[in-house]
């Protein structure tokens, strides 16, 4: 489910 | 990065220097014989800030950024968790250790239980992830505690209703971050592909609307032009 942008949130 | 991202970064960022500043200046009462106005106000009553929240937030970023040293996203990536790791466990010091921080703490209103909220935010982590490793249950238990670790807080400001300035804008800017993150997920949902986060997604509205009432007493207290109050 993390395709786009595996936690590249803070 | 679109521009709500990176809005709601910046006011994360500037709730952490908000808090700083509170504690800079309580501190630097330390060797004035006559402590400056501002000091004086804070010291004679409690600073308003709770403890446990900003425990907690440290114990988030503690367990969030476990891949600070194995992922490598961006060097503003890295920064902002530096900063973000660096200031909370520094401000938790402060409050359990700074001699004169510490005396404008008030322990005795700052009641509610870390474990309360620790707890079922691991059984939590532990049932609903989206993989079962180390890194990515702490990382699903970092979002899961960071949603409620402002309860403490919010507990404090109802109780002790005289709510400093500082505070107030501490907590409207952390509120703010939240809100602004919702609006980038909802730019990222439609600009990129396959970009679907359930997780991240409850747990940040949760947090959010947790803010809700505090922001309503907040814009009523602008609108009018009244010091922040909230009703008992």
């Amino acid at each position: 489910a993390k395709d786009s942008g595996e936690h590249d949130e803070l | 990065m679109n521009i709500f991202r990176l809005a709601g970064d910046m006011t994360h960022l500037m709730s952490v220097l908000v808090l700083l500043l509170k504690i800079h200046t309580i501190k630097s009462c330390a060797g004035k014989s006559y402590p400056c106005s501002l000091c004086f106000i804070l010291l004679e009553s409690s600073s308003g800030i709770s403890l446990k929240t900003q425990e907690l937030y440290a114990l988030v970023f503690a367990t969030r950024y476990l891949d600070i040293f194995t992922d490598f996203i961006s060097v503003y990536n890295t920064i902002m968790k530096l900063i973000f790791l660096g200031s909370s466990f520094s401000i938790v010091w402060y409050i359990r250790r700074h001699k004169i921080v510490r005396r404008s703490y008030d322990k005795d209103q700052d009641t509610f239980r870390h474990f309360f909220l620790v707890l079922p935010c691991l059984l939590l982590a532990l049932i609903i992830n989206e993989k079962f490793t180390f890194k990515e249950v702490l990382w699903t238990f970092s979002l899961y505690l960071e949603a409620v670790a402002i309860l403490p807080q919010l507990i404090l400001l109802q109780r002790t209703r005289n709510i400093d300035n500082l505070t107030g804008q501490y907590v409207f800017l952390l509120g703010a971050y939240r809100a602004l993150y919702i609006l980038n997920w909802i730019y990222r949902y439609f600009t990129e592909p396959h970009y679907v986060h359930w997780i991240t997604w409850i747990s940040g509205l949760v947090q959010t609307l947790l803010y809700a009432d505090f922001f309503y007493y907040y814009f009523s207290s602008l609108k009018n032009n009244v010091k922040l109050k909230l009703p008992a």
